[in-house]
């Protein structure tokens, strides 16, 4: 048996939409430590891991290890049918074919079910290596995601270049150039609107816009975003879900031909 | 996309 209570299932439906337009389908494994995803985009540039822990919810049993295989598309028309003030349910059996999710408003007095058939996936999981990254890099959300949309304009891939005074994003197109710096902020009153940077050494990388404004779909579940970058591997883009959980999302480097 | 790499370069089948 294995059933999940989010009181603020307002959580679940903002992680959905992080991952909906990068992901068709994803495995969700649920162990007694809470609800992990991996799943690689189609074209195998970017791979999103999510985890909520066990701790982040009102209720929370999972007698034996379960692996849900989900369309991300139906799994999305189900949580558009939860309000953001309702609480919800996750339901499934030891071997389940289906899932039930429960809806419940604040008040108790609209209570709706919907249940989801389970795919079958043959997902392979991919080791990630812990890694020591040469720049990690904390900035509002709102910010990276307006960086991103704004540089995408000019062309396809964004430069994300790092010193111990700042963070620099920079794109080269058709039409001309465009840069946005970011210092390291002094003191700001607000912790979510500070830039921070903690640098071992300097990093220059390129990175697809397209897949960066994927990512910043995530910008409702967490006021700050987290960046590490090191030479020559994957960008990590994180975000905080709540303080149970993160998404994290790694985006393979472009290379210079 | 040109240039792209692929993440399956950089993380091994668990």
């Amino acid at each position: 048996m294995f059933e999940a209570r989010l009181t603020q299932g307002s959580l679940l439906k903002k992680v959905m939409e992080a991952i909906r337009e990068l992901l068709n389908e994803a495995s969700f494994d649920c162990s007694e430590n809470g609800i992990q995803l991996q799943a690689m985009d189609n074209s195998h540039v970017s791979l999103v891991s999510l985890n909520m822990g066990s701790e982040g919810f009102d209720k929370f049993r999972c007698d034996r290890n379960l692996t849900m295989g989900m369309n991300l598309a139906s799994l999305s028309k189900i949580l558009k049918c939860a309000s953001n003030s309702d609480a919800i349910t996750l339901k499934a059996q030891d071997d389940p074919d289906t899932v039930t999710f429960t809806f419940e408003s604040e008040n108790n007095e609209r209570v709706s079910d919907y249940s989801m058939k389970l795919i079958n996936l043959d997902q392979e999981h991919l080791g990630i290596p812990d890694t020591e990254y040469s720049c990690v890099v904390k900035m509002p959300s709102a910010d990276f995601a307006r960086i991103c949309k704004d540089l995408s304009q000019f062309g396809d891939c964004i430069t994300i270049s790092c010193t111990k005074e700042g963070i620099k994003f920079s794109v080269a197109g058709d039409i001309g150039t465009g840069n946005v710096k970011l210092a390291q902020t002094a003191n700001v009153d607000k912790e979510s609107e500070a830039v921070t940077v903690e640098m071992q050494e300097p990093v220059s990388l390129t990175f697809a816009c397209r897949y960066l404004n994927h990512f910043t779909k995530a910008t409702p579940l967490s006021e700050q975003v987290q960046l590490s970058l090191s030479a020559d591997v994957p960008l990590v883009v994180e975000y905080k879900i709540g303080e149970f959980g993160h998404i994290r999302y790694y985006l393979a480097p472009k290379i210079d031909e | 996309i040109k240039g792209q790499s692929s993440i399956l370069k950089f993380f091994a089948t668990a």
